[in-house]
């Protein structure tokens, strides 16, 4: 693991008052090597080992450390800096708050919202689950499937098709059936598609989110900046959602989205029940990506 | 790349950028950097040109040649397919899009719909069956998949089908009685037809990094994959990670996926392949 490594490239350093910037530099290409691995993006990579570097270069060598656990206390600490503070509350503005579930094709945007829902009906809200992805077989069956599994209404649609007037419809209903939360499920769709990415940003014209939630799995590779990044800059994410971290990824995404979406990761899920869902551990999170 | 240009830092530099932002993987990169660096200075090379060249070649090196077979669906009939993978990678769609293309070639297709946990998953593949025009067996939500791709069988055995795809549930790799249950998916197909299944497809989600790799081993040992799909290549994601999945496990990449519709589904190219990873 990084802590091993880090002790055999500092072995060779005795009685020295500082680090010195010979062994940073060969710590931080280890460093290097085990972000790239865990699928953090190769530019946050240089952003991250750049910034460590800084940190490092010249601190004294405390005696109750080693070098090595020095090194690795200062990256760890980096990481967990930047992958974000603790629990940030969802913001639930509005009457009734809307959210935005948004991102790439099969992230988990539609069971997250089913998650999500059973999470704030048990918090004491009374949400109401909206299908806006008309375009996959069988999507308002799932969404429909999924609020019945949680016990919580479902927005009936009939033969309506259009997403942004289903979305705009469903808040003004909600707004006369007392629901105080309305999600609003999307389809999913490529960030480099214009029109579907201009449909979100009507959607979102129309029906003031409070929370517009950018989910992303968490085995996504390098591409999770420029997808993370384009949703970001057309729609103004305001939360990440983190999927799949019960799998084995080390979720370098995670430090990659946050990078260039810098908003607070708010949730994850962690399995395909809908009580798999947790808020962000940055430490774990920390620990996990370094592997 | 200009061409006729000295070489320099910058290109070696952008080269190993290229690989990394493809989901290349760090070692397969600076192995492939290595490499190329080595016959910069064997050949001499002073072009730019020449470079790219030689990178393409180095790359597409990575690639069994073997991998250029399509599936010959004439070995067996009916011909069985199970197609697997971790959750919401494509799976259902890429059974859509095979069943579509083989359907346009005059076979006769059946669909198994082996995934019976996920809410809507045996209705959106009905649906797909429905548009494409293809039967398909299924039992109830929360039924035993294993009953459900035996009687698909038994069903094409009678019919004199030619293809058969099975549909699984998306599964993470990791989860030990998940993997149990799609061997045993497996092993009643084999009982039920022995040489079946003919073709055991690993469908990778083309945005997937590194952990392509332990899915392509967890899979591959429970249910002895032969090929593999990759989707969501029409995205800006490369799926770079295939190329250690090859070079580690012999897996052949059978089609990419681009796109949402019956379509969108391509036969695997390696030397198309390695050209998108460089523009
Ligand atoms: N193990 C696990 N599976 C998950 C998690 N979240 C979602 N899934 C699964 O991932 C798959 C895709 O989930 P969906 O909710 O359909 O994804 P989506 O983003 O709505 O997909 P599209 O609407 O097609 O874009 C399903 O098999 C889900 O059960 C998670 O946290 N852990
Ligand atoms: N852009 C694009 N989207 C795709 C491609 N293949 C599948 N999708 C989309 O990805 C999402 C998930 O597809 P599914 O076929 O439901 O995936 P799955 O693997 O069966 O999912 P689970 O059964 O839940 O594990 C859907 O929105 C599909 O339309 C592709 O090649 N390109
Ligand atoms: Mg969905
Ligand atoms: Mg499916």
């Amino acid at each position: 693991n990084l802590q091993d490594k880090m002790d055999r490239v500092f072995k060779t350093l005795r009685g020295e008052a500082s680090l010195n910037e010979w062994h940073i530099d060969n710590a931080l290409k280890e460093i290097r090597v085990a972000l790239l691995e865990a699928d953090v993006n190769f530019k946050v990579v240089k952003e991250f080992t750049t910034r460590v570097r800084e940190k490092a270069v010249g601190e004294n060598v405390l005696t109750a450390f080693s070098p090595a656990q020095q090194v690795t206390k200062i990256v760890r600490d980096e990481l967990q800096t930047l992958l974000g503070g603790n629990e940030v509350g969802l913001a639930l503005v509005g009457s009734p708050a809307v959210i935005m579930m948004a991102g790439l094709q099969g992230s988990g945007k539609t069971t997250t919202s089913g998650k999500l829902a059973l999470h704030l009906k048990n918090r004491g809200k009374r949400p109401l689950l909206v299908p806006c992805d008309v375009y996959r077989p069988a999507a308002i069956e799932q969404l429909r499937i999924v609020a019945s599994n949680v016990k919580v209404p479902f927005f009936e649609i009939g033969d309506n098709r259009d997403p942004i007037d289903i979305a705009r419809k469903a808040v003004a209903d909600a707004r006369t059936l007392l629901h105080d939360v309305v999600i609003l499920d999307t389809a999913g769709r490529l960030h480099i598609d214009d029109d579907l990415m201009k449909e979100l940003d009507t959607i979102k014209r129309e029906t003031r989110p409070s929370e517009i939630l950018f989910v992303a799995d968490s085995m996504t590779g390098q591409d999770a900046v420029k997808s993370a990044k384009e949703f970001d800059d057309r729609l103004g994410v305001t939360g990440i959602v983190l999927t799949k971290l019960d799998g084995d990824a080390r979720g370098g995404a995670a430090l990659s989205i946050k990078s260039v979406v810098n908003r607070p990761i708010k949730l994850v899920g962690i399995g395909e029940k809908y009580v798999d869902l947790d808020v962000f551990h940055p430490d774990r999170m920390a620990s996990r990506i370094l592997g | 790349m200009t061409p006729d240009l000295p070489i320099d830092k910058h290109a070696i530099d952008g080269l190993e950028e290229g690989l990394l932002g493809a989901d290349v993987g760090a070692e397969l990169t600076m192995s492939i950097v290595g490499r190329v660096e080595g016959r910069v200075r064997d050949e001499k090379i002073t072009s730019m040109d020449r470079l790219g060249q030689v990178i393409r070649d180095e790359t597409r090196a990575l690639i069994p040649e073997r991998q250029i077979a399509t599936i010959d669906l004439s070995r067996a009939r009916p011909f069985v397919i199970l197609v697997v993978g971790v959750n919401g990678t494509g799976k259902t769609t890429t059974i859509a899009k095979l069943a579509a293309r083989w359907k346009g070639e005059g076979k006769s297709v059946l669909l198994g719909a082996a995934d019976t946990f996920r809410a809507a998953a045996i209705e959106q593949l009905q649906m797909w069956a429905d548009r494409v025009g293809v039967p398909m067996v299924k039992h109830k939500a929360g039924s035993d998949p294993a009953a459900v791709a035996h009687d698909t069988i038994t069903a094409a055995k009678s019919r004199g089908t030619d293809v058969v795809l099975i549909d699984t549930a998306g599964r993470l790799h990791n989860k030990a009685h998940l993997m149990q249950e799609l061997s045993k998916v497996r092993r009643v197909i084999e009982k039920e037809l022995p040489g079946a299944p003919h073709e055991t497809l690993l469908v990778l989600d083309g945005t997937t990094g590194q952990n392509g790799v332990n899915q392509a081993e967890a899979f591959l040992e429970a249910a002895k994959l032969t090929g593999m799909v990759v989707t969501k290549l029409d995205g800006t994601a490369k799926g770079g990670v295939i190329l250690s999945i090859m070079r580690q496990f012999d897996i052949p990449v059978k089609f990419i996926g681009v796109g949402e519709g019956a379509d969108d589904l391509i036969p695997f190219d390696p030397q198309a392949y390695v050209d998108t990873l460089f523009e």
